[in-house]
């Protein structure tokens, strides 16, 4: 990727990850649409010998074969059983029965987890600079799992089964259904088992937002990631007949508009189709549209599919807007043809214009790539948010990390927009979604895993976590694109991933297999259901008080009874001293001033690698008979750590 | 459609493999024959579970469902990029 590195502070701080030594010792195993070995972000120019740990292979295929792989992409594998039993034998003239990557998505989330420095990358000039993944010395296994009909549980267990006989370091998933409980959830079935043998599972929290319980991956042995903005944009503007102008962004590079206003016409005024305001295919009329700019509402169909279906109409461009389901969030693309996309209010400002204008005249103006962009970051209007609708006392996401507008390696076999009618070729696309900032928490987790071998998947996600940031500089709240106010813990979970600060975060909440099992027996499972998740004979002690809120998550969802009067609830901790011994005292802030919180003891001395407990109680005076949110945080600090924690009050 | 094969995938408790099979993958075999001659094995999980998927009918999952070590047959789900 380009920027992200700057925009992570991964670039100044070079010395301090060991990456050039232990780096090249950490494996990411990457579940996904398979990869273009040839992308120079595979290139190993620099690399040592393979790690001895690893015991996975190359394996052949249509248009692959072991010569495909090198020191950096180590591993590739595919999995279609399940999916050949599905939906009939893989034709191989349309997708190849092999790891090679016909879709672009695998070999973007690859290479920004663990891509080579590639220099002068960009997307037709756009997000131009140096691009490497974020841990760029890691290797790379590539597991295809995803094909033109889609990932297939039986095909992505066997995946998973695969990387963690192979000895992956970090398993990355960009991929995800709906919230279904663990014990039938595939992939948190499968990221137990990594779980347990060290591997940090990272997986993307979905494209769902910003409805509320639209989270998915939210088992707590995930690193479950939302997405944000970067600090760079990509301006394209729209000029009205009335000397107004609205800002949007594009990707379009190719045959310029010429310079005087054009046409402007409603694609809803275009179409005798209902919802034709979507440019959806075959519904536009061309003798409306031809030689006209048409705007079109998003949703529905894919924001580049409706610049292709403007064009096949006779469309000279598009001016693409939001509706209240996406507000002022931009996300680029490389359309097909001269168009850009507005916010909510630029296109209600927009359709005005056009229905008060007998006529609407519109000029398109690209700007190219801009930097510096603030506030940065903003959470992703798209990203899925909690609260948690499994285990509403495990508060996900648990972070966020650069997902939108990301430069990466792609697909020659597909053009940048992934339509069939593309024929552009790219080395690098821009997409974005919570699938792009998975694989930044991977790599991350790939470099501290290089620096500190010996912590455990659960230490590493409380180091990201508990140092992640939610405020700017200037010390305002992280925002929400979805409404343009500050964002919370169920949008941004611990906040947005500080990789720097993450590698010494003073104390950490450690968790082991026997935690997991404690909190299984704590939501009630049954033997069964704990020996599906478990594999094993795992029995809850009936003597036992299990609690979920013992769980040491590094963050805190409180769940008041709701109806009652005043409610007390108790959360145990234990922190555990990754650094030098030191003295750590606790505050802690509510939004709500009927919750109180109270943490025994509000002072800890640790000597180094030394465990300490705490108690946080939470009471409430508020009767409330509705559902209802808040939200408040923890942190203990030496005075040079703020160890952070999250928190959220459901009622 | 009760015909009809779908993936479902096996969950065994691999303990209580009967002392009567050397190997897990003979037991699961033959579970899986139990109820389907014409089953054929498209995975055998030995990591991130224990058990196998397969195509089976929903009768022949249920029943399935009810042999001894079997602890849970679920149907296959389709996941999306996200």
């Amino acid at each position: 990727t380009t920027r992200t590195p700057e925009f992570l502070g991964l670039d100044k701080n070079a010395d301090m990850f060991p990456e050039s030594t232990s780096g090249g010792e950490v494996i990411i195993g990457l579940l996904d649409t398979g990869v273009w070995p040839e992308s120079k972000s595979f290139d190993d120019t620099g690399l040592g010998p393979i790690p001895s740990s690893w015991k996975g292979q190359c394996e052949t295929g249509t248009n692959f074969t072991t010569s495909n792989c090198n020191k950096k992409l180590i591993g590739a594998r595919y999995f279609a059983n399940g999916y050949q039993a599905a939906t009939g034998p893989i034709d191989e003239s349309k997708e190849s029965k092999s790891p090679r990557d016909d879709d672009g998505h695998g070999t973007h989330t690859a290479s920004t987890a663990a891509g080579s420095v590639v220099a002068g990358a960009s997307l037709f000039g756009y997000a131009s600079g140096t691009a490497r993944g974020m841990a760029n010395h890691a290797r790379i296994a590539a597991y295809k799992v995803c094909w033109l009909g889609g990932c297939f549980s039986s095909d992505i267990l066997a995946a998973i089964d695969k990387a963690i006989e192979d000895n992956v370091n970090v398993l990355s998933l960009s991929l995800g259904g709906g919230m279904s409980d663990y014990y039938r959830d595939s992939i948190a079935i499968g990221a137990f088992a990594a779980m347990e043998k060290g591997i940090l599972v990272s997986c993307s929290a979905g494209n769902a937002g910003p409805s509320s319980f639209s989270l998915s991956n939210i088992a707590p042995w995930i690193t479950t990631v939302g997405a944000g903005t970067l600090d760079r944009d990509f301006p394209a503007y729209v000029s009205l007949g009335n000397g107004k102008n609205y800002s949007g962004v594009s990707l379009y590079k190719g045959n310029a508009l010429p310079d005087s206003p054009l046409p402007l016409i409603y694609a809803g005024n275009a179409s005798n189709a209902t919802g034709g305001s979507l440019c959806t295919a075959g519904t536009l009329t061309p003798e409306k549209v031809a030689g006209k700019i048409v705007l079109c509402d998003r949703g529905v169909n894919a924001r580049v599919q409706k610049g292709a279906v403007v064009k096949a109409a006779g469309g000279l461009g598009m001016v693409l807007a939001n509706t209240a389901a996406n507000g002022e969030e931009l996300v680029a693309d490389a359309h097909l043809l001269p168009a850009t996309a507005v916010g909510e209010k630029a296109g209600d400002a927009i359709k005005s214009y056009l229905f008060s204008d007998s006529q609407p005249t519109v000029k398109i103006l690209f700007e190219g790539t801009k930097v510096g962009i603030q506030p940065s970051p903003v959470v992703a209007a798209f990203s899925s948010r909690g609260p948690n609708g499994i285990t509403p006392q495990i508060l996900k996401p648990d972070l966020i990390a650069p997902g939108v507008n990301i430069l990466a390696g792609w697909s020659k076999a597909v053009g940048p927009t992934g339509l069939t009618v593309d024929n552009r070729r790219v080395d690098f696309n821009i997409i974005s979604g919570t699938s792009m900032s998975c694989p930044h928490v991977s790599g991350l987790a790939a470099l501290i895993k290089a620096a500190h071998p010996n912590w455990s998947p659960a230490v590493i996600r409380s180091a990201l976590m508990t140092t992640a940031y939610t405020a700017y500089k200037n010390g305002d709240k992280l925002q929400d694109s979805a409404t343009g106010k500050p964002s919370t813990p169920f949008d941004h979970g611990a906040g947005h991933v500080d990789p720097v600060s993450a590698l010494n975060p003073g104390l950490v909440y450690d968790l082991a297999v026997d935690d997991y099992l404690g909190f299984l027996c704590a939501i009630n499972y049954t033997d069964a259901e704990i020996n599906s998740v478990a594999r094993r004979k795992y029995q809850c002690d009936a003597s036992k008080q299990y609690s979920v809120n013992d769980l040491n998550y590094p963050s805190f969802a409180v769940v008041f009874q709701s109806g009652g009067g005043s409610t007390v609830v108790k959360h145990k901790r234990t922190l555990t001293n990754v650094g030098a011994a030191g003295t750590y005292s606790v505050s802690a802030t509510s939004d709500n001033p009927s919750i109180q919180i109270s943490v025994e003891p509000k002072v800890l001395s640790f000597k180094e690698n030394e465990n300490k407990s705490y108690t946080v109680t939470f009471t409430t005076s508020a009767s409330t008979s509705q559902s209802q949110n808040g939200f408040g945080s923890l942190a203990w600090s030496d005075g040079k750590h703020v160890v952070g924690s999250p928190i959220s009050f459901s009622w | 459609e009760e015909d009809q094969k779908s993936t479902y995938i096996v969950h065994v408790a691999k303990s209580e493999m009967p002392e009567t099979f050397s190997h897990h993958s003979a037991w699961y075999e033959s579970s899986l024959k139990s109820v389907s001659d014409s089953a054929e094995m498209l995975y055998l999980y030995d990591n991130a579970i224990h058990g196998f998927s397969t195509r089976l009918t929903a009768e022949e999952a249920r029943t399935l469902e009810t042999q001894s070590g079997i602890l849970a047959v679920f149907p296959e789900t389709r996941f999306e990029l996200h």
